[in-house]
């Protein structure tokens, strides 16, 4: 999910 | 994952490196702007705060303490180690000119209205105008060692590159973070006219020096 997605990508 | 993102974080890393390795070897930050590397080092601390709060995978908690880490040293490098050559009568613009308005700007456009959330939108609005003391800097002396150049280069494409991973990840993922897309258009574009003269002087052997 998009949230997820956030701490993801730096 | 894919081959744009991993790009853009390699020209990140590089970037960062470049930097360390420009001032350790010639024990000096001369016309590094102090203040830009204050704004990133205020930039991955309030981003990465989520490294105590979730795990992604390996690589990117490495990654998070390295962008962390090459800040501080860097800061260390510039403010203690080797101040003598800090060029601070050229580095004067005034960050709370960027500090007030990312500020406001985050907590009124966020996707939730909590701390993290609030933190993260605000590294991300800082990320997008924090080179702007270092391209003053740059514009004021009107020239940058090819070394600085090379750093400014990495860093710009970064975020360039997670555009093209953004697009990717719309397009086949149905990804769209509307917060991250335009503050990295924003800070993209403000590369553009180094890049120009990056492409045009400094790959064909030239130092970058802008007109008089």
């Amino acid at each position: 999910d998009d949230a997820a997605d956030k701490h993801d990508e730096l | 994952m894919n081959i744009f993102r991993l790009a853009g974080d390699i020209a990140h890393l590089l970037a960062v490196i470049i930097l360390l390795l420009k001032i350790w070897k010639s024990r000096s930050c001369a016309g590094i702007s102090g203040r830009s590397q204050l704004l990133f080092a205020i930039v991955y601390t309030t981003r990465y705060l989520d490294l105590l709060t979730n795990f992604v995978s390996i690589y990117n908690s490495v990654m998070k303490v390295v962008f962390i880490a090459a800040s501080y040293a860097t800061l260390y490098l510039m403010y203690m180690k080797f101040k003598a050559t800090y060029d601070h009568n050229h580095d004067t613009f005034r960050i709370e000119f960027l500090l007030i308005p990312v500020t406001a700007l985050a907590l009124l456009v966020n996707h939730e209205f909590s701390v993290l959330e609030i933190l993260w939108t605000f590294s991300i609005y800082l990320e997008s105008v924090a080179i702007l003391p270092q391209l003053f800097m740059v514009s004021k002396t009107g020239e940058a060692e090819s070394i600085t150049s090379h750093y400014l280069f990495a860093l710009g494409s970064y975020r360039a590159l997670y555009l093209l991973n953004w697009i990717y990840r719309y397009y086949f993922e149905g990804f769209f973070d509307p917060i991250a897309v335009v503050a990295g258009v924003v800070q993209t574009v403000l590369y553009c006219d180094f890049f120009y003269l990056y492409i045009t002087k400094v790959l064909k052997g030239k130092k970058l020096s802008l007109p008089a």
